[in-house]
């Protein structure tokens, strides 16, 4: 998955 | 999502599991800081804006909801809980928190990916939560004797924010467009004021004795 983004993350 | 950021979101999980263990079955809040506590409320208010309208997996719904509502109902039991609010040191715990959040505020309305209000808000939490733990840590120099929960509490927030950091690296490799210089910055800001406390931890843990911080 290539997604790039750090809104992802908590 | 890598075995990094797993480690990492979990250990974060124990860390307020262990706070909200020692809170509700001991009853007592001693040698924890209500001006963390209440900054990381802050941070995941700031930062959840997005629960509602950017959703990304179930995992991450729920794990926000998690976040908000342990630092929330931290806040009140140390506050508001008829036994618990005894225990707490408020001599001790005199560390001037809202004053952390203005440069915080002015820096992620300067610094930042794009300015809009959640963006920016977005923004200040990251760098709120790279020096919430500020007080906590005065709180231990001050009390020097902690306990083993309050101990493990901190070694896993700390732990937390060394597996993202090899979460960031880890992605870095592997995925496209991924360079994200704020939180990077920030992140390890925030771990290397762990630093610290990691060695007095692993020094007490080697020679198994009782966790005391130098004066």
């Amino acid at each position: 998955e290539r997604t790039g983004s750090s809104k992802d993350e908590l | 999502m890598n075995i990094f950021r797993l480690a990492g979101d979990m250990t974060h999980l124990a860390s307020v599991l262990v706070l909200l263990l020692k809170i509700h079955t001991i009853k007592s809040c001693a040698g924890i800081s209500l001006k963390t506590q209440e900054l990381f409320a802050i941070v995941f208010l700031t930062r959840y804006l997005d629960l509602f309208t950017n959703f990304i997996s179930i995992y991450n719904t729920i794990m926000k909801l998690i976040f908000l509502g342990s630092s929330f109902s931290i806040v009140w039991y140390i506050r508001r809980h008829r036994v618990v609010r005894r225990s707490y040191d408020k001599d001790q715990d005199t560390f001037r928190h809202f004053f952390l959040m203005w440069p915080c505020l002015i820096l992620a309305i300067f610094i930042n990916e794009k300015f809009t209000l959640k963006e920016v808000m977005w923004t200040f939490s990251i760098y709120l939560e790279a020096i919430a733990i500020l007080p906590q840590l005065v709180m231990l120099q001050r009390t020097r004797n902690i306990d083993n929960l309050t101990g493990q509490y901190i070694f896993l927030l700390g732990a937390y924010r060394a597996f993202y950091i090899l979460n960031w690296i880890y992605r870095y490799f592997t995925e496209e467009h991924y360079v994200h210089w704020i939180t990077w910055v920030a992140g390890v800001i925030q771990t290397l004021l762990y630093g610290d406390f990691f060695y007095y931890y692993f020094q007490s843990w080697k020679n198994n004795v009782k966790l005391e911080l130098p004066a």
